[in-house]
């Protein structure tokens, strides 16, 4: 038996629409420590990693480890009935073929369920070696989102430079060239709002714009964004999702042709 | 050049 349940749909809505841009069908993993998932875009260049932790849940009960695979498509119409105030319960027996997803209004006057048939997706977990980053940045989500947005103009590729002195994003194409500078932060009142790097080295990245800008439709999730960075390794884009986990995008560098 | 995520991350 499978149960977990939310205290606001609206955390799961913006959860799926975080990654239904990405991925059409996806594998849920359940066990007793939370709810994983891991899948590849279809071409093969980003890799989306889901951790929810069971802790963060209202109630998480998982007997047996459980793969659910859903089209996430379907996820998204059956989401779209809830109210984001409701509270939201998915619940499965072990080896079902079929997956309810519950909605309670607060005043629990209005309950709906949904049942939902199950995928068997083909499971092609990768393994992430450990990496010891030369830079890592952290930002306020909206500043990268519109960063994103705006060179996206410009050109197909964005080339993220990372130095002590702070990051910047320039595209280059045939209206011309973009150069966005952010300077790490002195002090902020608000931590939300702070630009923090840390660098062992400096280092200078090229990324496809479209991927980044999947990437931001996590937005809704956090304030910060967290861009880890290494040569000739794939860039990391988190969101922490408060007091429930983390969604991660790794995206492949483009390199000269 | 677009890498692909395979080139670094290895199927388990």
């Amino acid at each position: 038996m499978f149960e977990a349940r939310l205290g606001q749909a609206t955390i799961l809505k913006k959860i799926l629409d975080a990654i239904k841009d990405l991925l059409n069908e996806a594998t849920f993993d359940c066990s007793d420590s939370g709810i994983q998932l891991q899948a590849m875009d279809n071409s093969h260049v980003s890799l989306v990693s889901l951790t929810l932790r069971s802790d963060g849940f209202d109630k998480f009960r998982c007997d047996r480890n459980l793969s659910m695979g859903m089209n996430l498509g379907s996820m998204a119409k059956i989401l779209k009935c809830a109210n984001n105030e409701d509270n939201v319960t998915m619940k499965a027996q072990d080896n079902a073929d079929t997956v309810t997803i519950m909605f309670e209004s607060a005043n629990q006057e209005k309950v709906s369920d949904y049942e939902m048939k199950l995928m068997n997706l083909d499971q092609e977990h990768l393994g992430i070696p450990e990496t010891d980053f030369s830079c890592v940045v952290r930002m306020p989500a909206m500043e990268f989102a519109r960063i994103c947005r705006d060179l996206a103009q410009f050109s197909e590729s964005v080339v993220i430079c990372c130095t002590k002195e702070g990051v910047k994003f320039s595209a280059s194409g045939d209206v011309g060239t973009a150069n966005i500078k952010l300077a790490q932060t002195g002090s902020v009142d608000k931590e939300e709002e702070a630009v923090i790097i840390e660098m062992q080295e400096p280092v200078t990245l090229t990324f496809a714009c479209r991927y980044l800008n999947a990437f931001t439709k996590a937005t809704p999730l956090s304030t910060q964004v967290q861009l880890s960075m290494c040569a000739d390794v794939p860039l990391v884009v988190e969101y922490a999702i408060k007091d429930l986990g983390h969604i991660r995008y790794y995206l492949a560098p483009k390199i000269e042709d | 050049m677009q890498k692909s995520i395979t080139s670094f991350f290895k199927k388990q």
